[in-house]
């Protein structure tokens, strides 16, 4: 009786027309969701590389996407956002939904030439984008 | 037409502003009041005029900012958290005028003098010294097979007085230091930082130096070596090099403030420290705040 026990048994556990993939999409994070992007560059595209002379490469990085309903913890949301959202969705929706826009940023170092011919080593602030938020 | 003439004029301007945006987007606020007079186009066709005369800097020196960029920055641009210094910024000027003075006396050991200019415009008015040294490098060329220790003589040359001002006794400013003239040795860096602090602190725009070195002559065991050092010198004018912290709202404070905050709960007296960094009260608050939490 065991063979009939164990087919039993797989019976139950795995339904013959199961399919993984489909069950996880259920967990995954919708597509478009408001996340951080990189946007590479080099300062000859920005016509700046006559006086940048680095970093050759400069990825300031940009946020774009949907905001959730329920932005909650997970983008550090204040409460504003969601009843910016309800307000958006229930009252009027010339009122604006929340946008994705960047929460953190992380500074750049530059080596740049001045007119006079002087060299110059800067640390410039919020030059790279490094967190989304919904705001 | 006039209408279309317009609008092409309109197009070709506000082109010019997004290319004239970037360079005034990283200046101080100052500075672009500063040179703000003109709107934004004709200071792009000013600095393009000017880019045609750019002055092109020393290779040695660029060299030099090369090797210090690396040490301080990764390759994608972000600042190294592994460095200690307080400086933001990092200016290397190489002088604009140069001129042998006095020739050198090689039985004394004295070599020649050169007085050198140095053009300290780009230095804004929100940028604070820290410190500031002379810069000489050498090519590959030379070596030395001993150390040499030498005295360096600096003198800061007031400009011309006019006939109404009268001419201040020149610093003089002597100093001990001890080179060593070794293969490996690209540069040696002479700190003036007490010399020039006040210079630059009144927003001094040009510095007129005249810089002479005297060596201990039983240091150079060779003749040979004597004539190499002696021939070498007047030819490498020195750069000078000022690290600066640049208080601007665009420049990077954020190891300076946490810095301060470590200082500021170890040091007794707030006061003088407090001073130092505009932004310390807040900083020094929540460190004291976080010392009684604790």
């Amino acid at each position: 009786g065991q063979e009939t026990v164990s087919s039993k048994l797989k019976e139950s556990l795995v339904p013959a027309s199961f399919n993984l993939s489909e069950y996880f999409k259920q967990f995954l994070f919708p597509q478009n969701e408001c996340e951080l992007h990189d946007f590479r560059l080099s300062f000859s595209q920005l016509k700046w590389d006559n006086w940048i002379l680095a970093p050759h490469r400069y990825n300031p990085r940009y946020c774009k996407g949907d905001c959730p309903r329920a932005v909650g913890h997970r983008y550090g949301s204040p409460v504003h956002t969601m009843v910016q959202n309800i307000i958006y969705e229930k009252l009027d929706s010339s009122v604006p939904r929340p946008s994705c826009v960047p929460a953190k940023y992380s500074p750049l170092s530059v080596l740049a030439v001045e007119p006079d011919g002087s060299i110059a080593y800067k640390e410039y602030e919020d030059m790279i984008a490094t967190k989304c938020t919904c705001r | 037409s006039q209408a279309s003439k317009g609008e092409a004029r309109g197009a070709a301007s506000a082109e010019l502003e997004t290319e004239a945006e970037p360079r005034s987007l990283l200046q101080p606020l100052d500075e672009r009041n500063r040179s703000g007079l003109l709107p934004c186009p004709f200071k792009v066709l000013s600095d393009e005029r000017g880019g045609a005369h750019r002055l092109q800097p020393d290779s040695r020196a660029l060299r030099y900012m090369k090797r210090l960029y690396k040490a301080y920055a990764t390759k994608e641009g972000i600042p190294k958290s592994s460095r200690s210094h307080l400086y933001n910024t990092v200016r290397l000027f190489t002088p604009c005028a140069q001129h042998k003075q006095t020739p050198g006396n090689q039985v004394t050991g004295i070599l020649p003098s050169v007085d050198l200019l140095f053009n300290l415009d780009s230095v804004t008015t929100l940028e604070h010294l820290l410190k500031s040294v002379l810069l000489y490098t050498f090519n590959d060329s030379v070596s030395f097979p001993s150390a040499v220790k030498c005295v360096c003589n600096l003198v800061i040359m007031e400009p011309k007085a006019s006939s109404k001002t009268l001419p201040r006794a020149p610093y003089s400013f002597t100093f001990n230091s001890k080179f060593e003239f070794r293969k490996k040795h690209k540069w040696i860096e002479i700190d003036v930082t007490t010399l020039l602090q006040p210079l630059v602190a009144s927003n001094k725009r040009s510095i007129h130096m005249s810089v002479n070195f005297t060596c201990e002559k039983d240091q150079l065991q060779h003749p040979s070596a004597q004539d190499r050092w002696f021939n070498m010198s007047p030819l490498v004018p020195p750069s000078l090099l000022l690290y600066l912290n640049d208080t601007s709202i665009q420049a990077y404070h954020g190891w300076y403030s946490l810095h301060y905050t470590r200082r500021a709960s170890q040091s007794p007296d707030q006061k003088t420290s407090l001073a130092a960094h505009p932004m310390g009260e807040e900083t020094a608050e929540c460190g004291r705040a976080s010392r009684h939490r604790r």
